[in-house]
């Protein structure tokens, strides 16, 4: 079992403060994690922010970072335990296949980690913002891990908090595809998905601005689907 | 704002 096979949660700090007390207090002594055996000390230990919304008790997540690169996170505490991001991806459930929408608080975690921390180059500027804790988003399992996903906004879903205004066509909000399986049409499938969850809209929406990679994907996709000619716009 | 995709990928736009 891994994280996201277990039991759903309303937070995900489940402990957090007892085991950030205990390293304060020194109360456990010599706590190593993984194979590289990095001492889980109080000052390896930070609150990783995962939502940009939702109570401060559920926006973010301790985490254990490398002693030698600040900026690395090797692990996070979830369920009482320290999980390494690898293991925070993987899945034990058969059910986790393809593409699946996001529903529970810890795939919204996995689509936080893809996004903003697994597959960020040192000193690599971030692609994406936070997203919104109720974002629509569906993850792409592959071999019992989660190797991409996608987000996007639904016709009339609210563009923010105040304003009062709605989007005027479904739009995809971000997409990524782990390096590691690139160049396998993996981020054709989840386009394709984006077109076909809303086939009966006449236009649909790719929000700005477009990456290269995901414009080498569209060029394919456009190339061989003259019916999504006209009805695919990059959005502002 | 929004402009056409295919469009904007033949005239090398993006």
């Amino acid at each position: 079992m891994f994280p996201v096979d277990l039991p759903d949660v309303e937070e995900l700090t489940s402990g957090s403060e007892r085991c950030l007390s205990a390293l304060e207090s020194g109360a456990v002594e010599d706590q190593r994690f993984g194979c590289s055996q990095v001492p889980v000390t109080r000052g390896n230990v930070f609150w990783l922010q995962v939502f940009e919304d939702g109570p401060p008790s559920s926006r973010s997540v301790l985490a254990l970072r490398s002693p030698d690169d600040p900026d690395q996170v090797l692990a996070l505490f979830l369920q009482d335990s320290w999980w390494s991001l690898e293991d925070v991806l993987r899945t034990a459930s058969p059910s986790r296949t393809g593409l699946v929408p996001v529903a529970s608080l810890a795939e919204r975690l996995l689509v936080f980690l893809l996004s903003r921390v697994v597959e960020r180059l040192p000193g690599e500027q971030q692609l994406f913002l936070l997203h919104p804790r109720a974002e629509s988003c569906k993850l792409l399992w592959e071999g019992g891990a989660a190797v991409g996903f996608y987000t996007f906004k639904a016709r009339g879903a609210r563009v923010d908090g105040w304003s009062g205004r709605c989007y005027a066509l479904p739009v995809l909000d971000s997409l990524q595809v782990r390096r590691s399986c690139r160049g396998r049409g993996l981020g054709l499938r989840l386009l394709e998905d984006f077109c076909s969850t809303f086939q009966e809209e006449e236009l649909l929406g790719i929000s700005s601005p477009l990456s290269e990679g995901l414009v080498a994907v569209l060029r394919k996709l456009l190339g061989r689907r003259r019916d999504l000619r006209d009805r695919l716009y990059e959005v502002e | 704002a929004r402009r056409n995709i295919w469009l904007g990928i033949q005239l090398g736009r993006f």
